[in-house]
């Protein structure tokens, strides 16, 4: 059975809560919910933005009681340069695996003068899907499905902004 | 460099 979190089930000012099974913190600040073009996402307090996470941010996810397998993940707010000033924005993602250890993962926004399409990369499996454009009205929302692969071993997740 | 978290899914596996 899939379980499905999403960023509007994250309570505002809190910093550590089963969600969806999983149990969640973020360092160094709290939850804070942030919407962009219909879809809401979580982010950090603190930081370069006060809903976003930021370098140096953290927001992970661990299970305690059951190992799992990811069908997808989603990120909002990860640009790719002009739209606000900004760079190619690059997420890491680290998970935790029985059998193969700490695995670290990037997604890189890279630029695309005339969109669509508009296109990021990203270092693990599955595929790459835009749901709202790197465009100053757009999202930039992006769908990873099947991210890591058959890795099904997984006991937790973390995400972090690199530099761009 | 900065994102949020828009959606996750993950299925437990026994």
């Amino acid at each position: 059975t899939v379980i499905t979190i999403n960023g509007i089930d994250f309570p505002n000012g809190l910093n550590n809560q089963t969600i969806g099974g999983l149990s969640w913190t973020s360092s160094p600040g709290n939850f804070q919910q942030k919407t962009v073009a219909g879809y809401t996402g979580v982010g950090i307090t603190g930081g370069r933005t006060g809903d976003e996470i930021d370098i140096e941010e953290f927001l992970t996810a661990t299970s305690a009681s059951f190992p799992f397998w990811v069908p997808s993940f989603t990120l909002g707010v990860l640009f790719d340069g002009p739209e606000f000033d900004d760079v190619q924005e690059v997420a890491q993602v680290t998970i935790v695996s029985l059998s193969q250890g700490t695995k670290v993962f990037k997604l890189t926004n890279t630029y695309d003068a005339i969109i669509p399409p508009d296109t990021a990369s990203w270092t693990g499996f599955g595929t790459v899907t835009n749901l709202s454009p790197s465009t100053g009205a757009g999202g930039a929302v992006w769908k990873i499905t099947n991210p890591f692969g058959s890795i099904n071993d997984i006991t937790s997740i973390e995400f972090t902004a690199l530099t761009g | 460099s900065d994102f949020t978290l828009v959606q996750l899914q993950y299925e437990p596996v026994p």
